[in-house]
């Protein structure tokens, strides 16, 4: 199931990663 | 049809609607509103330094009186998670409060990743390691980090 959902979802988790990233940029943490 | 857990969901996102989270990130996924996706990314200096963690989060229609279930999807090596991505923390069982919503939940989980408690161990050995052979947990835990990157 895990595999199988997550390929399924690809597009929307590469969002959220991007999303979560962003807020530690906001805090600059990270470059 | 409205209902009060659907409402409840539609206020749960407006904290990502104002600002990013710091590290965090949810969704509902594109079919169910019910089920959401999430991310933690953990910070620098952490073993689980830059993972993208992948969950997913199910409430039912008794939220946020009764909590969701939250899995990580990710490959996880941690005292607190089960083989199968389920995980053992408090607030997601019975000392949690309905005013417990998403990112905080999620906030939770990002802390706990390197705050574990090995006395109630989900995963034993992630637990034994922690104790006894920091280096080897380490090792593990930076395998998933890397594993993360690709489970895209």
């Amino acid at each position: 199931i895990h595999s199988k959902y997550r390929k399924k979802h690809q597009n929307e988790f590469q969002l959220l990663v991007d999303q979560a990233k962003k807020g530690y940029k906001k805090t600059g943490i990270m470059s | 049809m409205s209902t009060p857990a659907l409402r409840r969901l539609m206020r749960d996102l407006l904290p990502w609607q104002e600002d990013p989270l710091v590290g965090v990130s949810g969704a509902p996924s594109e079919n169910n509103i019910m089920q959401w996706n999430a991310v933690i990314f953990e910070p620098d200096g952490t073993p689980f330094e830059d993972g993208t963690f992948k969950l997913v989060i199910e409430f039912s229609e008794e939220y946020p009186d009764k909590p969701p279930t939250v899995r990580f999807l990710s490959k996880m090596f941690h005292p607190h998670v089960y083989a199968d991505g389920s995980i053992c923390l408090d607030t997601l069982q019975d000392r949690r409060s309905p005013t417990y919503d998403v990112s905080s939940i999620l906030t939770s989980i990002q802390s706990l990743l390197d705050e574990p408690n090995p006395n109630s161990p989900a995963n034993s050995q992630a637990a034994q390691l922690y104790q006894e052979n920091k280096r080897e947990y380490e090792k593990r835990v930076s395998a998933i980090v890397e594993q993360s990157w690709n489970d895209s």
